[in-house]
């Protein structure tokens, strides 16, 4: 038996809106740790991790450790008939064919149940090593959800580049080049509109931009994203969700082969 | 002219 209940039901809508574009379907895992999911793209080059903590829900209950496969665009159907202030709670049977979605209004005057087919998904689970990152940037995620938006009218792929002078995002194209630099800035009102840059050595790496543009999807679940960079590694764009964990998202660089 | 690399090149299943 499986029962999650989240107040902040819109937590729900946010997750799956930010990675429904790069995943079709994956395996839910539900434990006492908390409910969780890891999934690549179909062409095996970006990874989605999510977390969200079991002490962040009111109610978690989770019986025994189980993996439900789900559609993420039926999950998203259902999710949008749920209100943005609705209380969302997932429900499941051991070994059932199907997971309930209940969403109740704030005034307990509508509530509304979706019973969604559980399908049989054969996904690979990978190990993620634990890795020092050459250089962690932090900045708002509307700042970098904005470069990317602007960087791939010109270029398709982007080149990442932290140093002394700052962080550089570099694209070119038929018709030019394009650099932009954020350089470190922690004297602004409120922490949230500050990018922090700690670098242990120079980094630089190329991402294809469609990918970066699709993390951006997730902007909603955190005012601030940490990009973790290391040479010959893949980059991570994290967007932390508060008090319950976190979406992360893996994408292979393109390298010289 | 760089190649795009797969996410298995770094992350080992599990």
């Amino acid at each position: 038996m499986l029962e999650l209940r989240l107040v902040q039901g819109s937590l729900f809508k946010k997750v799956l809106d930010g990675i429904k574009d790069l995943v079709n379907d994956a395996n839910f895992d539900c434990s006492s740790t908390g409910f969780s999911l890891q999934a690549m793209d179909s062409s095996h080059v970006a990874l989605v991790a999510l977390l969200l903590r079991s002490e962040g829900f009111e109610h978690y209950r989770c019986d025994r450790n189980i993996s439900m496969g789900m559609n993420l665009s039926n999950m998203a159907k259902m999710f949008k008939c749920a209100g943005n202030d609705d209380i969302i709670t997932i429900k499941a049977d051991d070994g059932g064919d199907t997971v309930t979605f209940m969403f109740e209004s704030p005034t307990q005057d509508k509530i509304s149940d979706f019973e969604m087919k559980l399908m049989s998904i054969d996904s690979e689970h990978l190990g993620i090593p634990e890795a020092e990152y050459h250089a962690i940037v932090k900045m708002p995620s509307s700042e970098f959800a904005r470069i990317c938006r602007d960087l791939s009218t010109i270029g398709d792929t982007v080149v990442i580049s932290v140093s002394k002078e700052g962080v550089k995002f570099t694209t070119k194209g038929d018709i030019g080049i394009a650099n932009i630099v954020c350089r470190q800035n922690t004297s602004v009102d409120k922490p949230e509109e500050a990018t922090v840059i700690e670098m242990n050595e120079p980094v630089s790496l190329t991402f294809a931009l469609r990918y970066m543009n699709s993390f951006t999807k997730a902007t909603p679940l955190s005012n601030i994203v940490t990009i973790s960079l290391s040479n010959e590694l893949p980059v991570v764009v994290e967007y932390k969700i508060a008090e319950m964990g976190y979406v992360r998202f893996y994408l292979a660089p393109k390298i010289e082969e | 002219l760089k190649s795009q690399a797969r996410i298995a090149r770094y992350f080992r299943s599990s």
